[in-house]
């Protein structure tokens, strides 16, 4: 594109081949052609990509630093697999990253160990199949623990899918118990939680999504916010982005076959 | 300079070889929701598949026989092409729409080796 001062190098081969091809001639058509011809290009290349448009994403964004570990282990290893130790995500191809929705029911749970997380799924492409999913919650060390005793530095984290939402003086919430972990409140460790079952559950209704309930407990985690669940009052807001909860979900656009066996032994055998 | 000395024929033609092709993510004005990387190595294949085919060439049975026949009479049957034998994965950072990150594999996006087919 000349106009917008960059220059494409094209090899002489190509240049004929792309201007047989597509019945386009350099330097004869008039701007409006020659826009509608990048155009197509990069419809095609996003095409390429998994992409029905060019995301124009607004302002800022921060980077989990687990996505980033990933990225740079995927570069390593050149695998189009996500290979993520601990979760059993083999075929999947895709991470993405949801950060909780604050909203006005937040301040329902005055709670130090117990908050609710609200997920939008609903962005997540019909074709995509769901392989895991997991819940990443950062902590802060309680390295003044009076009682040094392993007992009172113990506690737990469990996490409860809302089945659904009770309704104050009527009915209480159904709650289904899907993962839980043991903590030890000395250390600050991000802990992940294995939520897949209630994130099927959303993916096929998303009028069933009513978050995941967080409890903390033990001696520690009781009285002083040991496990970042939600947003202190006098916290800035870009502290907050890294220390938020987040839920990364791994998915397969099934734009690719596993390898199978047979071309496996085919390609040994080759 | 050595290394294409080494691949260029005395007919001044090239053996199929692996060459670089650099996409710049900056440069087609990707980089706003492209995180990483900021461009990726695709390299593609280029240059002669010679008779006889060496080794290196990576050919299969049927790509001898094809430069074989267009030895002797290269009217009946093309040359064999020179073509990628292997590809690698690449991994790609980016923000959607909603500015959630996302991390997607690719498969088979850059060129690892090149030979004749």
């Amino acid at each position: 594109n000349a106009n917008a001062g960059t220059s494409l190098r094209i090899d002489p081969d190509t240049a004929t081949a792309f201007s047989s091809s597509s019945s386009y001639r350099f330097g004869t058509t008039d701007r409006k052609d020659r826009d509608q011809v990048i155009a197509g290009m990069e419809a095609s290349l996003l095409s390429l990509l998994g992409l029905a448009k060019r995301p124009r994403p607004q302002g800022q964004a921060y980077i989990p630093h687990s996505l980033r570990e990933l990225y740079d282990r995927q570069n390593a290893i050149g695998i189009a697999d996500i290979a993520k130790p601990g979760i059993h995500a083999r075929s999947a191809n895709t991470v993405r990253s949801f950060p909780h929705i604050e909203s006005d029911l937040d301040h329902k749970f005055q709670s130090l160990n117990r908050f609710r997380l609200s997920f939008d799924l609903s962005k997540i492409p019909s074709g995509e199949t769901l392989q895991a999913a997991e819940l990443s919650l950062s902590r802060v060390a309680m390295l003044d623990v009076e009682d040094k005793s392993v007992k009172h530095k113990r506690g737990r984290v469990l996490v409860y899918d809302i089945v659904r939402p009770g309704v104050k003086g009527r009915s209480k919430p159904i709650l289904r118990l899907i993962d839980s972990k043991v903590i030890d409140t000395t250390k600050n460790a991000t802990i992940n939680l294995d939520v897949h079952p209630a994130v099927v559950r959303w993916i096929e209704s998303h009028q069933n999504n009513h978050g995941l309930l967080v409890h903390v407990t033990g001696t520690v985690a009781r009285t002083r916010e040991h496990v970042r669940l939600r947003r202190a009052v006098d916290e800035h807001k870009e502290a907050w982005v890294v220390s938020r909860p987040m839920l990364f979900t791994y998915t397969n656009d099934g734009s690719y076959e596993m390898a199978s066996a047979d071309q496996i032994i085919d390609r040994r055998t080759r | 300079r050595a290394a294409l000395r080494k691949n260029r024929r005395k007919d001044g033609r090239e053996n199929c070889r692996r060459h670089p092709l650099y996409v710049d993510f900056a440069d087609v004005g990707w980089n706003d929701w492209i995180v990483a990387p900021p461009g990726y190595d695709a390299f593609y294949c280029h240059g002669d598949c010679p008779f006889p085919l060496a080794d290196h060439l990576n050919s299969t049975n049927h790509a001898i026989v094809q430069t074989l026949v267009y030895s002797t009479k290269p009217s009946m049957v093309p040359k064999a092409c020179c073509v990628p034998t292997a590809l690698s994965s690449i991994s790609m950072l980016y923000l959607d729409e909603e500015n959630k990150v996302v991390l997607k594999n690719y498969q088979d996006m850059a060129v690892l080796g090149c030979g004749c087919r």
